[in-house]
């Protein structure tokens, strides 16, 4: 998936990016 | 550090220079928070070291809804324990330099 962008209303900006799930399951 | 369930850790090399430097949060563990976060992506951001508050950050994810306000303090501890890393790196770094 593509990266999401989310801007806060203090300015900050977040940028969200999916984690692959093979990563999730790494002790 | 303590382990939270949330992992940060530095998106960019810190040149021990300037203030602003980009993090990266992601979810290792959802099991060890109290809510549930909105999904297990990687949230890049950026913090000023002088200026901002790991309690400020976590409380701007929990408005823009990655997390839940009961989580509050497990993601500011988290923010807070790397920027304390970071601070303290670079002051062995200068005193090294010295």
């Amino acid at each position: 998936g593509s990266a999401m962008q989310v801007v806060h209303s203090a300015g900050r900006r977040f940028i969200v990016s999916p984690v692959p799930e093979s990563r999730l399951q790494e002790p | 550090a303590e382990d939270t369930g949330v992992r940060v850790e530095l998106a960019e090399e810190d040149d021990g220079q300037k203030s602003s430097i980009a993090m990266r949060l992601c979810v290792e563990d959802a099991k060890k928070l109290k809510g549930k976060p909105k999904d297990n992506g990687a949230i890049e951001f950026s913090f000023d070291l002088h200026k901002d508050h790991p309690e400020d950050v976590a409380q701007e994810m929990i408005d823009s809804g990655f997390f839940q306000e009961c989580d509050s303090k497990t993601v500011a501890k988290s923010i807070r324990d790397r920027v304390a890393l970071i601070k303290w790196r670079r002051e062995r770094t200068q005193q090294a330099n010295e």
